[in-house]
C-alpha cells in the first residue's frame, strides 16, 4: 500500500538546511496497523506529511496503493488525498467558527457523498461527541476537538488512515475508546499508521517503526501477550 | 497561594448551558507540584484558566497570594498575570510567524526586564532548543513548540507556574527533561500546577487533585516510592 525508497526532506531556511528527513526506506502492507514512534524532532510528522500527500519529498520515491506519487502536481496529490487517505493532524487543523458537525461533513463535499449529516452524526457519536456537534473548536476542550478531527479523518471511509498522535490529548479511557475505533478499521482491512509516544497505545497495533534524527533505526512487529 | 471557594463556570450558547466547573473548593499552598487529572472535558483547562487569571468565574470566589481576584476587571487581571504567573496552554498559543527567541522575549518586554536575549537564549538551553531559536512555529515540530510555550512561561520566574498538559507532545526522554526543570523550580519554591493524562508525569508531583463532570472527586497525596 505504501512504499518509499531513499524518502528525503530538506528544509531550507535562509542560508541554513534542517535535513528532517534522510533517506527512509519502508514497506507498508494493506491492512497493517503500524506505530511510528521516536524523539521530539525527529521527523515523524514530516513522515506522515509526506506519505500522506501533504507535501512533496525532496528526494527519494513514493508510491501509495502502486501509483508513483512522488513527482505529482498540488492538484493530483490533492485528488489522491480526498480518495483515499484519512488524516489525523498533530494540532487537529479545525476550521475556527464552524461547528462539530460541519467540520465532519466537509471531507463527504468534496467527494460527493449523499447525507453528508446522518454520516456525519454517526462519526461523531463513534467518537461520544454526538452532544457537542454544534460546538465551533473554542468551545471545546482540547481533547474533544482532537476527536472531531478523528471523526473527520474516518468519515470517508479512507484506504489509508494516518493520525498523528491522535490520542496525545486524551485520558486513558478515551484513549483506549479511539484505539478500539482504529482496531475494528483495520479489522476490516483500512490500512492504519499512527505517531504516538505512548507505550501503551504503541502495543495496540502490530508493528512498530521508531525514528531519530531523520531516519528509520529500528522496525519490529509487536509481540501478542 | 491559590485558594478557592464554590468556583463555578457556566457557558452559555444560544439557549443552552455547558457547567463546565459546578462548584470547586480547594487549597493549592506555596511551593506545592499539583497534578490535574481526569477525563477529556471534565473542566480541567477551564479551572487552569480561571486560577491563571486568564477567564472569570461565572460564580464562587478566587484568591491568589492573599488578593481576591474573583472580581477583577481585564486589566488588573492582566497586571497580576504578567507579575506572578507562568501558564503554558494546552495548544501552545505561539504567536505566527515569531521566531522561538522572539516568543520568549515577549514576557520581559512587559515586565521591563533587561537582558532580554540572553535571558530568553538561556530558557531555550534549558528545554533544548538553542539551535532552533530562529524558527517561526510553522517551522518547529509539535513537541519544540510546546517547549517554546515552556521556556516562555518560565522566563519570568513566576510565583506560579501552571502547565495545561505540557508533555502531551512529548516523547518520554523529553518530557522526563521538562518535569526535572519544573521539579527544580518547585524546589525553589515555585507553586507549579499541571494538568496531565499521563500517570508517569503525575508521579513527579506531590499530589494529585482529579476532575469529573466539572467537579473535584478525590484529592490525594502522592507517596513517594
Ligand atoms: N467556550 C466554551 N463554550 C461552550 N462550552 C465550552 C467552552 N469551553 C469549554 N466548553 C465545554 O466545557 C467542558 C469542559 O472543557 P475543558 O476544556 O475545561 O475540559 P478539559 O478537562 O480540559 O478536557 P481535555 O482533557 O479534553 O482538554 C467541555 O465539555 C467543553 O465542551
Ligand atoms: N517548515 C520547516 N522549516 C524548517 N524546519 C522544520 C520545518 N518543519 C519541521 N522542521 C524541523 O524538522 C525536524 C523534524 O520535524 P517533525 O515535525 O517531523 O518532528 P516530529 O518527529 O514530528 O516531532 P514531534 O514529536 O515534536 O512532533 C524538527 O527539528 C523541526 O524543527
Ligand atoms: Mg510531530
Ligand atoms: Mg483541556
Amino acid at each position: 500500500m505504501i512504499k518509499v525508497q531513499d524518502l528525503t526532506k530538506t528544509y531550507t531556511m535562509g542560508n541554513t538546511q534542517v535535513h528532517a528527513l534522510r533517506g527512509v526506506k519502508l514497506e507498508i502492507g494493506a491492512g497493517e496497523l503500524v506505530a511510528i514512534m521516536g524523539p521530539s524532532g525527529s521527523g515523524k510528522s514530516t513522515f506522515m506529511n509526506l506519505v500522506g500527500c501533504l507535501d512533496r519529498p525532496t528526494g527519494g520515491e513514493y508510491s501509495l496503493d502502486g501509483v508513483d506519487v512522488s513527482r505529482m502536481n498540488d492538484n493530483q496529490l490533492a485528488e489522491i488525498r480526498n480518495e483515499k487517505i484519512g488524516f489525523v493532524f498533530q494540532q487537529f487543523n479545525l476550521l475556527p467558527r464552524t461547528s462539530a458537525l460541519r467540520q465532519v461533513e466537509l471531507p463527504m463535499i468534496y467527494s460527493g457523498v449523499p447525507n453528508r449529516a446522518e454520516r456525519a452524526m454517526m462519526a461523531l457519536e463513534a467518537v461520544g461527541l454526538a452532544d457537542r456537534h454544534d460546538h465551533t473548536p473554542s468551545e471545546l476542550s482540547g481533547g474533544q476537538q482532537q476527536r472531531v478531527a478523528i471523526a473527520r479523518a474516518l468519515v470517508n471511509d479512507p484506504r489509508v488512515l494516518m493520525a498523528d498522535e491522535p490520542t496525545g490529548a486524551l485520558d486513558t479511557r478515551t484513549g483506549e475508546e479511539v484505539m478500539a475505533i482504529f482496531q475494528r478499521l483495520h479489522r476490516t482491512g483500512t490500512t492504519v499508521v499512527l505517531v504516538t509516544h505512548e507505550w501503551d497505545i504503541a502495543q495496540h497495533c502490530n508493528r512498530i517503526i521508531r525514528f531519530k534524527d531523520g531516519r528509520v533505526v529500528s522496525d519490529d512487529p509487536v509481540e501478542t501477550p
